[in-house]
């Protein structure tokens, strides 16, 4: 029970991770747009 | 700068639901972690009781 | 135009994170049903042993 804890944990920052970098994403193409027009 | 403006907007926006996320994932852990707190006392008990008869 | 292309690239964010979330959230509890099976199986053999001893 406690490892089932621990791996979610590490997947919970896995997804953290994850949804960053689309963030990351998304600001450098709204940059981008903002160059742009 | 409207643009750059609709940008910050926008980043901010994201920004809460990754905030919003955070949260949620936080209070999933803690209720899960609970739930198996229960289920090990309940079990122990069951146990032992079964091990009375 | 742009303001156009931003909401898409905002909408295109958002709908990445749904999904990471929603696979996230399937995952667990996929996990969260096998831990309890296992934990009842575990429980039924150790209670089994425990009442031949």
């Amino acid at each position: 029970a406690s490892r089932f804890l621990e791996e979610e944990t590490l997947r919970s920052q896995e997804l953290l991770q994850r949804l960053d970098a689309h963030i990351e994403d998304m600001r450098e193409d709204t940059s981008q747009t903002v160059r742009k027009y | 700068a409207g643009l750059e403006e609709m940008k910050d907007q926008y980043m901010r926006a994201v920004g809460k639901i990754r905030g919003d996320m955070l949260r949620y994932l936080q209070e999933s852990k803690e209720r899960a972690a609970q739930m198996i707190r229960q289920e090990v006392l309940r079990e122990r008990r069951d146990t032992a009781r079964k091990m009375r008869r």
